[in-house]
């Protein structure tokens, strides 16, 4: 079963060759791949409605969190992410600012908007998708860098 | 590292990676065993962190993640080579790509029993994390995060939640990228996102606000989930704004691009050319006011049942 507009043609294709699943030391009881597996989809059970127990869990024992959104999204929108983000009353709210990427023609570019509290921040990725580094792979990358070597943005 | 996992060679790669990548299985609860592909990094694997991702869904595989997202390769539109991708992740960090839960690509159980909650994830996929450091204690001690896209809103904290309690694991923190943070405001939040875009007019919007949340202040806190469950009105305009959102044609993922097969007014049909269902309905989880459709329901569980023509 598939998403809507999503093509995974060609890695349905890679993946279900034989010499691939060799190379990847795949199961013979593996079944065969695809994007999504629609007995697991149609047999999940939901228990939970939101996220705010196991952030705050998180934050009380000093864990680092990102949360990034691809500003066009519209499954899961950075507007209802930030809203999510503001009411865990994080400590030390910073001001609202652009962060910027180096393009491939070397120009210095908006790559979209963060808001950083004490140990989380919320970033936007401008004119990005719901998958952020498919659409706008060099700033995704710039902002996994900046979160992971706890640099500023 | 277990030698037996190493990834000698590739099909379709036609140069060297400058890191080492494995690939396997790591055993869960109920004999499920989850595949995975750790690709090392390519900078300084001894001291990089090791960073967990998982792609959403419920029941979409991580390898989607690694091949189309931010992985080292890139699958060709030929499905047969590999090329490089120039900004992966695996760069700055030791990637573990994981499919889960079990039934999830290359992931399985023993028994064929694929239903499944949010806690059993996040317990089979901590116990999957066990293994991994197990079979790879050398990374045992570096700093850890857990990452993740879409349903992974749901699967990274709830897998942080119980990793926090394991001191075994370095946990040092978590990313969530275009996650499923709360129903309620993924709900709200995408009707004023039509509205700012573009995508329902005035007349529309006045309904809305009037039938939802007739006594706010203001159009920039009506509770539109909370309407919803008072006001009929509110529930059918409400669920047509869903339905523009998620089948009308538009790319749910990406507003300003392209659908992928184009533009079908259809919420479940069978893809001849790639052999395959596809449905807006896949994600039914994520959407309280789309109003379920039974015949929907009904033919996605079909489609999943091998014995069902």
């Amino acid at each position: 079963v598939s998403p809507p507009c999503v093509n995974e043609t060609s890695a349905k294709i890679y993946l279900n060759t034989p010499a691939v699943r060799t190379a990847l030391h795949i199961a013979a009881k593996a079944l065969t791949w695809d994007v999504c597996s629609g007995p697991v989809g149609a047999g999940y059970h939901r228990l939970y409605t939101t996220m705010r127990p196991q952030y705050e869990k998180a934050l009380s024992r000093k864990m680092r969190i990102l949360v990034y959104n691809g500003d066009v999204d519209m499954a899961c929108n950075f507007l209802g992410d930030e809203w999510f983000v503001d009411q865990l009353d994080a400590k030390n709210p910073q001001q609202r600012k652009s962060w910027y990427y180096e393009a491939a023609d070397g120009t210095k570019q908006v790559a979209g908007f963060y808001k950083a509290f004490d140990q989380i921040t919320f970033v936007t990725v401008r004119g990005a998708g719901h998958m952020v580094p498919s659409d706008k792979p060099r700033p995704a990358l710039k902002m996994f860098l900046s979160f992971i070597q706890r640099q500023p943005f | 590292a277990p030698e037996e996992d190493l990834v000698t060679s590739l099909p379709g790669l036609g140069w060297k990676p400058n890191f080492k990548q494995y690939s396997g299985y790591l055993d869960a609860a109920r004999s499920r065993h989850l595949h995975y592909w750790f690709v090392e990094s390519s900078s300084n694997p001894k001291t990089d962190p090791v960073v967990l991702w998982m792609n959403g869904g419920p029941g979409c595989s991580s390898l989607h993640g690694m091949l189309t997202e931010h992985g080292p390769f890139r699958i060709q539109d030929d499905g047969k080579t590999l090329g490089p991708n120039p900004f992966a992740w695996n760069q700055v960090a030791n990637m573990i790509y994981l499919e889960a839960p079990a039934g999830v690509g290359f992931s399985y159980s023993d028994d064929g029993n694929y239903t499944t909650d949010d806690d059993e994830v996040a317990m089979n996929n901590h116990l999957a994390l066990k293994a991994f450091f197990t079979k790879f204690p050398e990374y045992k001690s570096h700093d850890f995060y857990i990452s993740g896209e879409s349903y992974g809103g749901i699967y990274v904290p709830t897998l942080a939640s119980v990793v926090l309690d394991d001191p075994a694991i370095n946990l040092k923190g978590f990313v969530v990228g275009n996650g499923l943070s709360d129903d309620d405001l993924n709900d709200n939040s995408i009707v004023y996102f039509a509205y700012y875009h573009g995508l329902i007019g005035e007349s529309d919007w006045k309904f809305l606000l009037s039938y939802c949340c007739p006594g706010a202040s203001s159009a920039s806190v009506c509770d539109f989930a909370a309407g919803s469950r008072k006001s009929q009105q509110c529930l059918e305009k409400l669920s047509a704004v869903q339905q523009l959102v998620w089948a009308s044609g538009l790319n749910v993922y990406n507003l300003y691009g392209e659908c992928a097969g184009g533009a079908l007014d259809r919420r479940f049909y069978y893809d001849k050319k790639a052999d395959r269902f596809v449905t807006n309905q896949y994600l039914y989880p994520f959407n309280s006011m789309l109003k379920t459709d039974m015949s929907v329901m009904t033919m996605l569980k079909l489609a999943s049942a091998k014995n069902v023509g």
